[in-house]
C-alpha cells in the first residue's frame, strides 16, 4: 500500500 | 496602476483552461518581473506555478507589486468571452476590489470591457529550492497526454521509471496492467517530436494519474513537456509558454507505507 504525500511535506512556506 | 497588454490573448485563455480545474482560487501576483501565480490544489498534493514574463507583453505597466485574489472559474468564464484572435489587456488599480479584462478585436472594431470582482485569498506561498534532478525527460506533450489518458483508463496510479533503456510508464488496475516504454529518439527532423532523456541515475516514482491527467490540459500551450524526476521529491511537469514563461506542475509522489 502506498500513501499519498503532500506538497507541503517537501516545500516550506516562504 | 496595472496595465498588461497581451497581443496573443489566446495564451491567457489557454493558461486558465489549463489550471482552473486543479485550483479554484488563487492570488495572481504582478511585479516588474511579470505576472505570476503559485497555488496548491485543495488537497495540497499538487502545486502549480505560472510565470508570464513582463517582456512577453506588448505593454506592461505595474507601478508596484500587486496581488489579486481571483476565482479562476469566474476568470475563465470572462476570458471565454474573448475571441481567439483578440488582444487582451488586464487592468487594475491599487485599492479597488475589481480587475478589468479588455478584449480588442484584431481590426480594433470591437472593444469589450469585462469587470470582475476580486476576493481576499489567504494562500500559503511555498519556497521551491532549485534541485538537481536524477532524470529529465523531454517528450512531445501530445504523446505524454495520450499516455496519461490511456493509463488512466486502466489504473489510478502510474509508476514512472527512467533507465538507460528509456522512460517507462506502468499502471495496474482491476482489468489488468499496462506498460508503455518510450525510448530516446532524436533522429527526427522536428526537434519538438524528439524524446530526450537525460539521466544521472535511474529513478522510479509513483504518482496519482488523476493529477497527471489534469496537468495535460496545458498541452495546447507547448508542443514539448519536460518531466523532472528525483526520488524523494515531487515530479515537475513543465510546459514552456513561447517567449513568455512557463507553467510548472509539481506533484507529490505516493510512497510505500
Amino acid at each position: 500500500n502506498r500513501i499519498q504525500m503532500s506538497i507541503t511535506q517537501f516545500y516550506r512556506s516562504s | 496602476m496595472l496595465e498588461l497588454r497581451l497581443i496573443q490573448g489566446s495564451l491567457l485563455k489557454k493558461v486558465l483552461e489549463a489550471i482552473k480545474d486543479l485550483v479554484t482560487e488563487a492570488n495572481f501576483d504582478c511585479s516588474a518581473t511579470g505576472f505570476s501565480l503559485q497555488a496548491m490544489d485543495s488537497s495540497h498534493v499538487a502545486l502549480v506555478a505560472l510565470l508570464l514574463r513582463s517582456e512577453g507583453f506588448d505593454h506592461y505597466r505595474c507601478d508596484r507589486n500587486l496581488s489579486m485574489g481571483i476565482n479562476l472559474n469566474n476568470m475563465s468564464k470572462m476570458l471565454r468571452c474573448a475571441g481567439p484572435e483578440d488582444i487582451i489587456t488586464i487592468k487594475g488599480d491599487d485599492g479597488t476590489d475589481t480587475v478589468t479584462f479588455m478584449f480588442e478585436s484584431q481590426k480594433q472594431d470591437k472593444i469589450s470591457d469585462f469587470e470582475m470582482k476580486l476576493m481576499d485569498i489567504d494562500s500559503e506561498h511555498l519556497g521551491i529550492p532549485d534541485a538537481e534532478y536524477q532524470a529529465i525527460v523531454r517528450m512531445p506533450s501530445a504523446e505524454f497526454a495520450r499516455i496519461c489518458k490511456d493509463l488512466g483508463s486502466i489504473g489510478d496510479t502510474v509508476v514512472i521509471s527512467v533507465t538507460k533503456e528509456g522512460v517507462k510508464f506502468f499502471t495496474r488496475g482491476d482489468v489488468g496492467s499496462a506498460n508503455i516504454v518510450c525510448r530516446q529518439n532524436t533522429s527526427v527532423d522536428k526537434p519538438e517530436d524528439s524524446t530526450v532523456i537525460e539521466m544521472n541515475e535511474p529513478v522510479s516514482l509513483t504518482f496519482a494519474l488523476r493529477y497527471m491527467n489534469s496537468f495535460t490540459k496545458a498541452t495546447t500551450l507547448s508542443e514539448v513537456v519536460t518531466i523532472s524526476l528525483s526520488s524523494e521529491l515531487p515530479v515537475v511537469v513543465e510546459y514552456k509558454i513561447a517567449e513568455m514563461g512557463y507553467i510548472r506542475f509539481y506533484l507529490a509522489p505516493k510512497i510505500e507505507d
